[in-house]
């Protein structure tokens, strides 16, 4: 996360890392439900084989264990199946955890957004992850508050690419906070008016950002896919 | 291995790259896969680039990779793209395995015509490219790169305009005029780009996104009219006929398992609808067990059930009172959908009453750690 801050254990108890030996932490990823969880598409290019996968939640400091932290495999990967690698349209995937996760204070799911219910342009949200500061890859949880961005002002920042329906953005013109390398996968967040926290996007793709920072970043629009997220589940706990 | 240089296995070097199997060897060439660099004379490449970028991936989210295309817009220097590529993905002489560079004097032109039209924007040349690093044409014992007449201009992510110069392909038909001869908004039509109009906003979409389950045109015609299924079948989601009495039976029988989609629902402040063999069923009450209300809430992606009621069945006009009863061994086969553990479909209910159920959302986006702690 450039321009962010360090958190503090427990403010994003939905958080997981996406990890594989010997590199460790990948990507980011977030807790859904007992046994599910979500990250993008693209994680997984290359090392597409469910096994060599785990998940760490409960944790702030990737170097130091925490005592609420747990640690679960991976069982199953589903990748969209329109996910297109070449515009990265569609990034998102529902992970199957090999066994539940104990509910704490350090380790809960997120909610998900009704169908058809978006965040409201300039409305602020949050992004959290472990990925590229700028300088450097940190080692404790860093978080960021970033604004939500219309898909037409968004698609004028970039000329290369086209914004879908199942993109969202957000950051700012300077791009001063936004994600980075080792964050996709991970959650952008907003506060309901109930005080409970939604999940709207999946850290996704941007411009070039520990050299030049230019633009907002893009996520996946969980919005777009929260139906097709509940049908995974659905077809996988019924054996269907 | 793309040539039979790469070894088959590290034989105990130590020094072997981890990832030098047969099928992704490091060290050899690689075919090209920067989407902008693939309508090259040459098709392989070999890392690091000139720009030490260490794979095509990395390439791939460079700045470089953006900042080229877009430069190439400006009509600064007619091989402008192609040096770009030379030195984003070198190219790999397949015999040596060595790569091959751009020759000086392509460096020195794309630089001396194209660094003033930075200079404007307040951008730089990319510092890595020295062209003193690369060798002058026709230098003893050293080869290297110039375009030939048929090289092409634009990339595959740009569009040639007539004038011969290349735009970015997004600005294609996106209603401003980009070339300088307006060519960019000429033959707009969907036919006319090889793809498909919707009827109802005219946008385009690919041949292959026609009834492939996926609604693409904003009315969703792209997804109608896509299958002839008879009176006792139903249609898929992705447009296969399946046999009316398999639908909602808790097996899967269409390739993409649509027609165990949404078989249950709650209705009327909860009372449980299931829907089997394309019609509606309200489910009688006898025999009804509190595991049968957890698996229907699970399915429906809610939390566990905080109540169940027998309620008497009034007769509803919405669906003419047609019953589903408990199968007798459903206990048997309790990790199945409740449509699954349903049967015996009939017109009675000896008590009379129906299934409802309080399904709540799952408790989530709490985060009880970050209270606020009094100092």
């Amino acid at each position: 996360i450039l321009g962010g801050r360090t958190s503090r254990p427990g403010r994003w108890p939905w958080q997981c890392s996406l990890q594989s030996d010997p590199s460790g932490h990948i990507c980011g990823c977030v807790l859904i439900g007992r046994k599910w969880a979500l990250t993008v598409a693209h994680c997984f290019e290359g090392r597409e084989s469910a096994d060599v996968w785990k998940v760490v939640l409960g944790i702030n400091n990737l170097d130091h264990p925490s005592p609420y932290m747990q640690t679960r495999q991976v069982k199953s990967i589903i990748v969209h199946s329109r996910y297109n690698r070449a515009v990265v349209d569609y990034d998102i995937s529902v992970l199957e955890l090999e066994s539940e996760v104990e509910v704490t204070s350090y380790v809960r799911p997120i909610c998900l957004p009704d169908r058809g219910q978006l965040p409201k342009p300039d409305k602020y949200c949050h992004i959290t992850g472990w990925g590229h500061v700028g300088n450097r890859m940190p080692f404790k949880l860093q978080e960021g508050e970033v604004r939500i961005i219309s898909v037409s002002q968004c698609q004028s920042y970039f000329d290369m690419k086209t914004i879908t329906s199942r993109m969202l953005c957000a950051g700012y013109e300077a791009g001063t906070i936004d994600s980075c390398m080792g964050d996709s996968g991970g959650p952008l967040v907003c506060e309901e008016d109930d005080g409970r926290w939604s999940l709207y996007g999946l850290t996704s793709w941007g411009s070039v950002c520990f050299s030049k920072v230019l633009g907002p970043g893009v996520y996946a629009n969980i919005t777009h896919f929260t139906e097709w997220i509940e049908r995974q589940i659905y077809l996988r706990t019924f054996h269907l | 291995c793309i040539s039979t240089s790469c070894s088959t296995s590290c034989h105990g070097n130590t020094s072997c790259d981890l990832r030098n199997t047969a099928s992704n060897c490091t060290g050899g060439c690689e075919p090209i896969s920067l989407e902008i660099c693939m309508n090259l004379p040459y098709n392989f490449t070999k890392f690091p680039n000139y720009l030490g970028h260490q794979s095509q991936k990395e390439t791939s989210v460079s700045w470089e990779s953006s900042l080229f295309p877009a430069l190439v817009q400006t009509n600064c220097y007619k091989y402008l793209m192609f040096f770009a590529c030379t030195v984003l993905v070198p190219m790999c002489d397949p015999l040596t395995q060595h790569r091959v560079p751009p020759c000086r004097s392509l460096c020195r032109n794309s630089k001396e015509r194209c660094e003033t039209v930075l200079g404007i924007v307040g951008l730089q040349w990319p510092e890595d490219t020295d062209c003193a690093q690369f060798p002058e044409e026709g230098q003893a014992n050293s080869t290297c790169l110039m375009p030939d007449q048929d090289v092409k201009e634009c990339s595959p992510s740009h569009f040639k305009c007539g004038s011969g110069r290349c735009v970015l392909s997004s600005k294609r038909c996106d209603g401003h005029t980009d070339c300088d001869d307006d060519s960019d908004e000429d033959a707009c039509g969907c036919v006319e780009r090889g793809l498909w109009e919707c009827p109802g906003d005219r946008s385009c979409i690919r041949h292959n996104m026609i009834c492939d389950g996926f609604p693409d045109c904003n009315q969703q015609e792209d997804e109608v009219n896509c299958s002839a299924c008879s009176s006792h079948e139903l249609e898929c989601n992705n447009h296969e006929c399946v046999h009316r009495s398999f639908w909602c039976d808790g097996r899967k029988h269409c390739k993409d398992s649509s027609d165990e989609w949404n078989c249950v629902s709650l209705f009327d402040g909860g009372k449980v609808l299931v829907y089997k063999s394309g019609l509606e069923y309200q489910v009688c009450a006898d025999g009804w067990s509190s595991n049968l209300s957890s698996i229907t809430c699970t399915q429906m992606g809610l939390g566990s059930s905080l109540s169940t009621q027998a309620v008497e069945a009034e007769s509803l006009s919405v669906i003419r009172r047609r019953w589903l009863h408990v199968h007798p061994d459903w206990s048997q086969h309790d990790t199945s959908a409740l449509q699954g553990l349903l049967g015996k479909r009939g017109q009675s209910c000896p008590s009379h009453t129906s299934v409802s159920l309080q399904c709540p959302k799952h408790d989530c986006g709490r985060r009880p750690a970050a209270r606020m702690v009094k100092r």
